[in-house]
């Protein structure tokens, strides 16, 4: 089986860009499983204590990916601390 | 991890790869990517949803790209890749290779990117192109490259493999991918390398393992043939 296509249009806002997500994938399947990963890779302590600092680190992200993470947050549910987390998941693996 | 990048006795260039995770959840949110500027197609790749950055791309007509995750650090090391992140403004590995995808005009353009831009923690960079001779595999630290190992055909390097261990180092005694990887391919000779054979290489059984979520199979010169297959259980 080969995985769905999505075309992200680079011409568009950061902040709007992966909203074709929507088109192609289920909202309320992607945020459980936005979810799922962030549980099984993240202790849930550690997890409830970061969400503050993540969300103060989030200026520190240069465009147009803090406009793109930001899209993918009301994707997903609106949760931006965990968006960023996902997104950093490689680098912040140890953490 | 595991990539390829193999040069057949044509001077075509492949690539290929599996992406190898511990959730199966992502096999549901693996997607291919095509990113459009002025409704034409700048640059492909294979991605999660919820996620944007890249681990595999394409440039068509240039070059192509994946990424395999190098696990030098020990974990009391994190706090580096904070400070790397948010002090230093240092990019994520796979904000990089979009913006390689996006800005580098050429494969050498790519690899000199790649190989320099400071980076919040280490990574394998895989690179193919679209001339005989072209392809690559970078071993990055996070200030600049460890090791660059170029395809060197006349001296019988036609393929790279890159897991995810140094190449310098053995490889672990109980997955040994690289040997089983490497054994494959030269049995099956430059004279017969193309995207099918480098398919078969990738579904080997220690080498498509539970874990992996995704093959990809890519040449920088065909654009069109960019082919995505999801493992179902390795």
């Amino acid at each position: 089986p080969s995985p769905p296509t999505v075309v992200i249009n680079l011409d568009e806002e950061p902040e709007l860009r992966w909203l074709a997500l929507k088109k192609v994938f289920d909202v309320d399947y992607l945020s459980k499983a936005a979810a799922e990963i962030i549980e099984a890779t993240v202790p849930k302590w550690v997890h409830h204590a970061v969400i503050p600092i993540v969300k103060s680190l989030e200026k520190y992200i240069p465009p147009p990916y803090a406009g793109e993470i930001r899209g993918l947050a009301s994707v997903l549910g609106g949760n931006l601390a965990d968006a960023i987390i996902l997104n950093f998941a490689y680098e912040f693996t140890a953490f | 991890c595991t990539s390829i990048v193999a040069q057949d006795k044509n001077g075509n260039v492949f690539h290929g790869r599996n992406l190898d995770y511990p959730h199966p959840v992502l096999r549901n949110l693996t997607m291919n990517l095509v990113f459009q500027k002025n409704g034409k197609a700048v640059y492909y790749g294979t991605s999660f949803a919820g996620y944007v950055g890249l681990w595999t791309g394409m440039s068509p007509n240039k070059f192509t790209i994946s990424g395999d995750q190098r696990g030098t650090e020990h974990w009391w090391n994190w706090w580096k890749n904070v400070v790397s992140a948010f002090l230093f403004h240092r990019s994520p590995v796979s904000w990089l290779v979009r913006e390689t995808l996006e800005e580098a005009k050429d494969f050498e353009d790519a690899v000199t990117r790649l190989s320099t831009t400071p980076l919040i923690t280490g990574v394998y960079y895989i690179v193919g192109g679209v001339r005989a001779g072209e392809g690559v595999v970078i071993t990055r630290d996070r200030k600049g490259p460890a090791d660059i190992r170029p395809l060197d055909p006349l001296n019988g390097g036609w393929y790279r493999v890159q897991t995810n261990v140094d190449h310098w180092l053995p490889p672990p005694k109980k997955l040994n991918r690289r040997d089983v990887v490497m054994k494959k391919l030269d049995a099956v000779g430059q004279k017969r390398i193309c995207k099918d054979k480098l398919y078969q290489v990738l579904s080997l059984s220690l080498v498509c393992l539970r874990t992996t979520i995704y093959t990809t199979l890519m040449s920088a010169a065909t654009p069109r043939e960019y082919t995505t297959i999801l493992r179902e259980k390795g």
